[in-house]
């Protein structure tokens, strides 16, 4: 069997949470979804990266995933997004990291790609520059979900019982909670 | 986390992630998702988008090494992929990846609950995985 798309949403969170049959469907139901988002842009004729680009804008707008919609808070109470593009014909590439107000990072990750002469922009900069290339800018509010707010009360009040020496090789077990990993 | 590898009708290949990060990050801390070569890589062989834990995944420069493996060992895809994951998980790390190669291969190796997968062949037929 030939294969023309393959896609993730994410790592370890089935022994962080419950997974009702009903929330199984719906990530069953939202990868579907994506998959064939990026099909059709395949059998159109479009680019590889066309098709990345509409089957993780699909994943970015649910707030089932770590990712745009979905994505879980930092310590300061803060959605923070990070996103990578790259195309192997030419090995072109683009990234963006650290921002608040972009809907789809994916689409500035494409954007740092074809319209700029860098690989990687990050913060103020990144948004500036998404914003000059007319993509979606939104409230930061627009990303906060109650499972996540929840999700960030949840481990930083185990941290505060059970403080940990952290290292590279050794984050806080209270992170275990639900960290959500990227 | 959330990623996507395509291979289009041309027969190139992009690979793309995107992610909130980790909950209760701080600093500023930066994941492998935006970092081209670890979390996210594409030649004209292979793609791959990685998720997990990312300073594994930056200090591995997984995505990077699958087509490594593949460029300079000729490793199959499936082999290159597990290796990777393999080789994080010896350095106490965790997580998975998927790829999918110029001959529409895909791996999607993985060492820890909790990972959704979806593929589609050039039929359109389309597989959705969740791996607990």
């Amino acid at each position: 069997k030939k294969y023309v798309m393959v896609i993730h949403g994410g790592a370890g969170t089935i022994t962080r949470e419950a997974m009702t049959p009903e929330k199984e469907n719906a990530y069953k139901a939202k990868l579907t979804e994506a998959l064939k988002a990026g099909y059709k842009e395949l059998t159109n004729g479009k680019t590889s990266v066309e098709a990345v680009a509409a089957a993780i804008v699909i994943l970015e707008d649910s707030p089932l995933f770590n990712a745009g919609k979905g994505a879980v808070f930092t310590s300061d109470e803060k959605n923070e997004l990070d996103a990578s593009i790259m195309s192997g014909k030419n090995k072109s590439a683009g990234a963006i990291a650290g921002v608040h107000t972009i809907k789809n990072p994916i689409k500035a990750a494409i954007a740092v790609m074809e319209k700029s002469e860098h690989v990687m922009l990050s913060g103020e900069g990144a948004e500036k520059f998404a914003k000059l290339q007319g993509l979606e800018i939104v409230d930061p509010k627009y990303f906060w979900t109650k499972e996540r707010w929840d999700g960030l009360q949840k481990v930083k009040k185990k941290e505060a019982q059970n403080p940990t020496k952290i290292s590279q090789n050794n984050l806080p077990a209270s992170y275990e909670i639900d960290q959500k990993f990227g | 986390t959330v990623g996507a590898v395509a291979l289009d009708r041309k027969g190139n290949i992009a690979a793309g992630t995107s992610t909130g990060g980790m909950t209760n990050k701080k600093y500023g801390r930066i994941g492998d998702a935006p970092i081209i070569g670890a979390g996210t890589y594409a030649n004209t062989q292979v793609g791959i988008s990685g998720t997990g834990w990312g300073e594994f995944f930056i200090r591995a420069t997984a995505a990077r090494t699958v087509a490594a493996k593949m460029e300079y060992l000729n490793k199959d895809l499936k082999t290159a992929a597990q290796e990777t994951i393999d080789e994080i998980e010896k350095m106490g790390g965790d997580g998975g990846l998927i790829a999918l190669d110029k001959d529409g291969n895909i791996a999607m190796p993985f060492n820890t609950a909790g990972m959704y997968r979806g593929a589609v062949s050039e039929n359109g037929e389309i597989e959705v995985e969740i791996y607990k």
